[in-house]
């Protein structure tokens, strides 16, 4: 984006919402240490997913070019629901308890407004196509990592993480079929409408 | 729950 000051068909609102996850997510910098490399990380998730909005929300070629009649889809509709079921379905209800897992239920649905996003744009970038790729593949290798977990740790058993993060890999199965085929057929990348 | 879960999942 700052090369070539365009927001290449990024999404501002999924954005938004990893701003949200990571915010509601790593509340725990303020009140417990862990270990460097873990504060480290936390606030370079923090400083990554900000500086992308602060930078799509205020830099004036990238924000001129942004798309903002086609990235329409509205925050609430994933944000409340996921609220809701954190404060139904968590495994204590203290605050922080709520907030991280409120941020592992929207994490989930974050991808949404970009997927949408990617239907509704017909030539998907190439950047933005890899950028969704990893981002699914993250995913996808945590999958493993709680699989391997489970076998090797007695009662290795985290059922929120576990699912939510089943359901953010699925939402992105379509993706993933779709880039594979225009990757094997060397076509251009296009999500059926 | 987060405590147990935070230390190793960011």
């Amino acid at each position: 984006m700052r090369h070539q000051n365009q927001p290449y068909g990024v999404s501002l609102k999924t954005q938004e919402l990893y701003a949200l996850v990571f915010a509601t997510r790593y509340l725990d910098i303020f009140t417990d240490y862990i270990s460097l490399y873990n504060i480290v990380m936390k606030l370079i998730y923090l400083g990554s997913s900000f500086s992308i909005v602060w930078y799509m929300r205020r830099h004036k070629l990238v924000r001129r070019s942004y798309d903002k009649e086609q990235d329409t889809f509205r925050h609430l509709f994933l944000i409340v629901p996921c609220l809701f079921l954190a404060l139904v379905l968590n495994e204590r209800f203290t605050f922080m308890e709520v907030m991280w897992t409120f941020s592992l239920y929207l994490e989930a649905v974050a991808i949404l407004p970009q997927l949408v996003l990617l239907q509704r744009t017909r030539n998907i970038d190439n950047l933005t196509g890899q950028y969704v790729l990893l981002l699914g593949a993250y995913r996808a290798f945590y999958i493993l990592n709680w699989i391997y977990r489970y076998l090797t740790e007695v009662h290795y058993v985290h059922w929120i993480t576990w699912m939510s993060g089943l359901i953010q890999t699925l939402l992105y199965a379509d993706f993933f079929y779709y880039y594979f085929h225009s990757w094997k057929n060397n076509e251009k990348l296009q999500l059926p409408a | 729950s987060s405590a147990d879960n935070i230390k190793d999942e960011l």
